[in-house]
């Protein structure tokens, strides 16, 4: 009744014929018939997010998938996907992205080993931030020990939000929006992140 | 749209973000 209502307020001040209100009104009902007769079924059906799928698979409840350019920007995005990564991971979000210590010591003294190293313009960073966990953003690091499997497109269908990592050039990029599509499929909320 | 282009906003905006996801996960 709500969306007929929006429909008829929307719709109306654009006819231009000269039909009685009523002969309106009962064909805008016959055109969102079909309408109702979806949104009825649907709301038959189980939850169609992965959430089903979550549930039995506590790796994927709090999947995030990151959608951010792979391709060359003016400069090093990826510095600033594993940032957000690293503080995403640290607040108990999976990102696919294993950091794996080769110390096996959960301190957080040790995680500073095998941060990712921030090319930043200015460190006004406050490392005592409690959503940083023990980032650094100040320590030289190196990646190499880590374990990474890179996601994929694929893996939206896993995820439970998307964050688009938005820059002028990835906004542009075909993988951009392919991805959205994707998540527009498999209906997944999307974040967006400017970057 | 969270704003993460400086390393300010990015302290700023990132717990924005993460409450933003907590809410979105239910």
């Amino acid at each position: 009744h709500e969306s007929l209502t929006i429909l008829h307020a929307y719709l109306r001040p654009q006819m231009l014929s000269s039909e009685e209100p009523e002969e309106y009104v009962q064909k805008l009902k016959q055109t969102v018939r079909p309408l109702a007769s979806i949104a009825i079924s649907n709301n038959n059906l189980k939850p169609k997010l992965s959430s089903t799928l979550d549930e039995n698979d506590s790796g994927n409840a709090r999947f995030v998938y990151l959608s951010y350019s792979r391709t060359t920007e003016k400069w090093n995005v990826i510095h600033a996907v594993e940032r957000l990564i690293f503080v995403l991971e640290a607040n108990h979000f999976h990102t696919g992205v294993q950091m794996k210590n080769i110390n096996n010591n959960s301190s957080r003294e040790s995680d500073l080993h095998h941060l990712p190293k921030i090319q930043s313009k200015s460190s006004s960073i406050n490392p005592n931030d409690s959503y940083l966990h023990g980032f650094n953003p100040s320590i030289t690091t190196t990646t190499s020990i880590d374990t990474r499997r890179i996601m994929g497109p694929g893996d939206i269908r896993h995820c439970r939000v998307m964050i688009v990592c938005l820059t002028p050039k990835y906004f542009l990029n075909e993988h951009c929006l392919n991805e959205l599509r994707l998540c527009e499929i498999y209906q997944k909320p999307i974040l967006v992140v400017l970057l | 749209c969270i704003d993460l282009t400086t390393n300010e906003l990015f302290s700023r905006n990132v717990p924005i973000l993460l409450r933003r996801l907590e809410t979105m996960l239910g």
